[in-house]
């Protein structure tokens, strides 16, 4: 086991403070088009570091915060925390268990945490290096996109099996 | 390093083989490099040919095809070098009941490596879970947690 | 051919408004020329916000809501200038079950201006279709027509 | 009603000459995933001039004949027959029915014919004008595409759009 939970406050449409456990096993994220799944799935992209708007689906970074509802306004800023099981010792980490954040607001201030320490987007990267995990890994596959591996040009998949060697 | 990528190869192509015939009940399947004499530098080439069927290009598959293959070598990625979690979003949507079945038993087979979390539409892909968490947007344009109830079920996974 | 172009696109867009409402049960969408003193050459931006949600850009919403907006964009262009037939490959496949519903009796409702052939895994479509042609393949990799049996069925269609 | 027939013969993994018959109203087609359902898809869009290999899925154009399988050899030719009911007039022929076919040997000699006798692309094209019908119409959407429209950029929608007006 590994993933513990994910916490998300103001990101994308999760305009309440929301928050998912994860044990071992598999774990189904069920309901209706459109009620928020993938975002959740970005959220987890978020927090480890996704640099680029657009492969979240936005025009602009700030398009991850919660925009507002008919019953709602606009959030003032979008936060995720994922916390991650380190028993094992896979994470870069003396921990035993390891929290990385993401805050954005809407001025455009943006801040990393580890543990509750406020850190780089650089720290988070070691952290998750060799573990497979991480914005670029193999081990998230996005809504539409389980076939990209055979459609990338053969020195495009060099990279999964560079990640995974 | 070399032989350090060599080796890791050789481990996914002898995964990738054998999860694929898991999931085509049969087939032949492998990954090569396209130069070998450059082997930290060559693309990759994947062959594909499920059974029964004569070996094409992989590009003739179909839509369903397409995910199996993607899955055999991802899954032959995670055997050979287990990735802590997976995390697959609606990866079911190409298959046909037959091949949920088979993606899913697939995906209890590496539950002592990985820990897994499905977004998924399908009524099958639910049922083998262990844990089942609903979202819903009761209030329009905000996500919420909820409770999911599924009836006509042996063995109830917990609901969250 | 300036006027002409303006009076079909004013049409797809007045019925792309109305195939939006009907499949998303309200919200509201547009399509827009890019530069209207430019109508020949411009481009063509849509907009689409679900009921109850911001409106925001096209690319933020979910894999079926943007199923759902093609295929009210669609509609729109054959409501406006009806094709003969329209073929759709698993078009319903990012589609949870009540969508597919939506969807169905969307096509129901064009009946009278078109002819559709459908492909699909979705029972729920094939229980709306007026005949079902079913695809084998028994010898391996060679393809054949047979009958389908669908059970639970009020209505029969006609099987082929 | 428009479509009446097709006819596929040594096209892709339908071996044998295989008939389809279409109504009014709705045509649902199924089957197991790998049966053959988009190569009937493929089909019409080769018959009614489909030029790149690449957009059908091969590598080239004679990957559109049947390859052989375990038990059968492969064959020597592709052929697909498309039969239109022509009496809205909406085709610019004066017969009630068309039928249009295109078969490719693996010599790489191609023909196309128009009700049996020997036509050019051209005349099948020019049959199908301000139908909206054909290889580029909105009327056919192929697997995995149906997004497209969303994702073209601006101007690639225009040709929908002038397609249709
Ligand atoms: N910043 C934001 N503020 C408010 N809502 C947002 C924001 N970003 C995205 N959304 C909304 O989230 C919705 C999409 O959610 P998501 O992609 O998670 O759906 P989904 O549950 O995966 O659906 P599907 O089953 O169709 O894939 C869209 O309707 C979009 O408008
Ligand atoms: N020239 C050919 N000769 C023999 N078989 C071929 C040829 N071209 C393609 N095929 C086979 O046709 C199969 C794909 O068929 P198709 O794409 O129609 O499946 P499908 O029914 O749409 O499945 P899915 O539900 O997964 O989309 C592949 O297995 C491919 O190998
Ligand atoms: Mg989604
Ligand atoms: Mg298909």
């Amino acid at each position: 086991m590994f993933l513990k939970r994910i916490i998300l406050h103001g990101f994308k449409s999760f305009a309440d403070r929301t928050e998912f456990e994860f044990g071992a096993g598999v774990t189904a994220v069920v309901g209706p088009n459109g009620c928020g799944k993938s975002n959740v799935v970005d959220a987890v992209r978020w927090v480890l570091g996704e640099q680029s708007a657009r492969s979240l689906r936005g025009d602009r970074m700030a398009d991850v915060i919660f925009a507002g509802s008919r019953s709602r306004k606009p959030a003032g800023f979008a936060e995720v925390q994922l916390t991650f099981d380190n028993r094992a010792g896979l994470l870069r980490s003396d921990e035993d268990e390891v929290t990385v954040s993401r805050v954005l607001y809407r001025s455009g201030e943006s801040e990393y945490r580890l543990n509750g320490n406020a850190c780089r987007l650089r720290d988070v990267r070691e952290l998750l290096m060799d573990t497979g995990v991480g914005v670029d890994a193999y081990s998230i596959i996005e809504q539409g996109r389980v076939d990209l591996l055979l459609q990338a040009n053969p020195l495009g998949r060099r990279e999964i099996f560079e990640e995974a060697a | 390093s070399r032989t350090r990528f060599a080796e890791a190869f050789e481990q996914i192509r002898a995964q990738f083989q054998e999860m694929f015939r898991k999931l085509f009940g049969g087939g032949k399947a492998d990954v090569l490099l396209e130069d070998p004499a450059n082997p930290l530098e060559c693309g990759i080439e994947i062959i594909a040919r499920p059974p029964g069927k004569e070996p094409q290009s992989i590009s003739l598959l179909s839509g369903g095809e397409k995910t199996l293959t993607t899955v055999a070598l991802l899954m032959g990625v995670f055997k050979s070098r287990p990735s802590p979690f997976a995390i697959l979003d609606e990866v079911d949507a190409a298959l046909d009941e037959a091949n949920i079945e088979r993606f899913n038993s697939v995906l209890q087979e590496f539950l002592s490596h990985s820990q897994f979390v499905v977004i998924t539409h399908s009524k099958r892909t639910m049922a083998c879970a262990d844990v089942l968490y609903g979202v819903t947007m009761e209030e329009p344009g905000v996500s919420k947690r909820m409770s999911v109830r599924f009836e006509e079920r042996v063995e109830t996974p917990i609901v969250a």
